[in-house]
């Protein structure tokens, strides 16, 4: 009771906690339930990814390939609001790397999919809406993934859908593009492209999903990919949970009533989860509204103010409303209006200022050397949503380290407040 | 566009309820 009466405006670490680790700890929360799945990073421990398929990234490559990611969702956004879809029309703005924008920093879960079925780590991605495979016999091109690639031959409840199907033309708004169709065979030809150039193209099908042995959506409607490219990191497609019709928030509105909730582990050593379904969604949540709509894939929150230590930023609201924020599972670092983020890493610094500074990491600039010490006390940073909604962020979210003599503020400026 | 990353949903039980038009934030979500 006195700690709720008097909020800790503080974290106390031990830096021994920003040194990786090689076992795997398993969540208590959500485990074995229905309609849960366990989230892991794809390059912890708990991931069963061999090391030869996924090959640790650096911390910079990480952060590089965030950066692509958020040039990707602008590039959306920019899109969707001048009504035009047309994805190869923002190419020239957008970074030509292989497949970074997905592969950097993500969590995976896997499912089954087929009968007999087959089990399949996915990319968990909220911030798009197509669920996609790759299939055999890779027609075009398949990367390598972990596990054996899905094979729809052996599948017994696996069909294509027809070009003249509803959920054909329904790819338009879930992946951008406007579907094709088979000329030998009416099956409808679904493309996704990312803003990286990586993209997958292939059959859209339905088969029966397996969540868990009590969740089951049968007609699951998902790309199967014959022509895939891109870096993956091993994993065998992605799982789409944004807002669009065709997303598996969106098809398993029957058995879940589209609420799903997850946790995404302090550590990469840790397991977290995603669950469907209100029934299991955290008691203590506090809740804060979707702003106004940005596109139709994402979530979009209102912030309207940042603590530190405790105390309020002097930052105007319209700085945060002007701009707009959206919430994504696939991004890693928080992109903040330049004002927001100024204000941010100046507050941050005065209450660091027993610890010493040193060179910035890619996109992070305020970083410190923390070899000298074992503990270190850093201000607990806080948004405020809409709702009036204060949420502290924890010590594993406000830091990022690439070793213990460079562990940096979590958080990076957008290049404009008008971004 | 600013972005809620996944740095900082860290820990978080994050709700995504999309008939009720909210999101909710659970501290101590994985504990």
């Amino acid at each position: 009771a006195l700690e709720e009466a008097i909020p800790n405006h503080y974290h106390n670490l031990q830096t021994t906690s920003f040194l990786p680790s090689s076992i795997c700890t398993l969540s208590t929360k959500g485990d074995r339930k229905r309609g849960t799945l366990e989230v892991v990073h794809k390059h912890g421990p708990c991931s069963t990814f061999s090391k030869d398929m996924v090959k640790p990234l650096a911390v910079e490559d990480i952060l590089s390939h965030d950066q692509d990611r958020v040039e990707s969702i602008r590039s959306r956004l920019t899109i969707t609001t001048d009504g035009k879809r047309d994805i190869r029309g923002s190419k020239a703005t957008l970074p030509a790397k292989s497949g970074s924008t997905i592969g950097s920093g993500n969590y995976i879960v896997t499912v089954g999919l087929g009968t007999p079925k087959k089990d399949l780590s996915l990319i968990f991605d909220t911030g798009s809406d197509l669920t996609w495979t790759q299939c055999q016999p890779c027609a075009r091109s398949c990367y390598a993934q972990q596990e054996t690639i899905f094979a729809p031959s052996s599948s017994t409840t696996y069909s294509n859908i027809s070009c003249s199907a509803s959920e054909c033309s329904g790819l338009t708004s879930a992946t951008g593009n406007k579907p094709g169709c088979s000329a030998s065979s009416s099956a409808c030809i679904y493309g996704i492209q990312y803003g990286d150039q990586s993209f997958s193209v292939g059959f859209f099908a339905k088969d029966k999903l397996t969540l868990t042995s009590k969740d089951v959506i049968n007609d699951f409607y998902f790309g199967c990919g014959q022509n895939n490219q891109g870096l993956f990191g091993g994993a065998a497609g992605l799982l789409g949970l944004g807002r669009d019709k065709l997303s598996i928030v969106s098809q398993s509105t029957r058995e879940y009533g589209k609420v799903f909730s997850y946790c995404l582990p302090s550590r990469a050593s840790y397991t977290g989860y995603l669950t469907f379904g209100k029934d299991r969604a955290a008691s203590n949540a506090k809740y804060t509204p979707f702003s106004s709509s940005k596109g139709s894939s994402f979530y979009g929150l209102e912030l309207q103010a940042i603590f530190v230590g405790g105390s309020k930023l002097a930052i105007s609201p319209t700085v945060f409303s002007s701009s707009g924020m959206i919430i994504d599972s696939g991004t890693v670092i928080t992109r903040l209006p330049p004002t927001a983020y100024s204000a941010l890493s100046k507050a941050f610094r005065s209450q660091m200022t027993k610890y010493t500074l040193t060179k910035p990491l890619s996109i992070l600039d305020t970083c410190y050397d923390f070899s000298k010490t074992t503990t270190v006390t850093i201000p607990v940073i806080s948004m405020l949503w809409g709702g009036n909604i204060k949420v502290d962020i924890a010590a594993q979210g406000t830091l990022y380290a690439n070793g213990i003599d460079q562990v940096c503020l979590a958080f990076a400026g957008n290049g404009d407040d008008s971004d | 566009i600013g972005i809620f990353g996944n740095v900082q949903q860290k820990t978080l039980g994050v709700v995504y309820d999309l008939p009720a038009g909210k999101v909710g934030f659970a501290p101590g979500g994985c504990a």
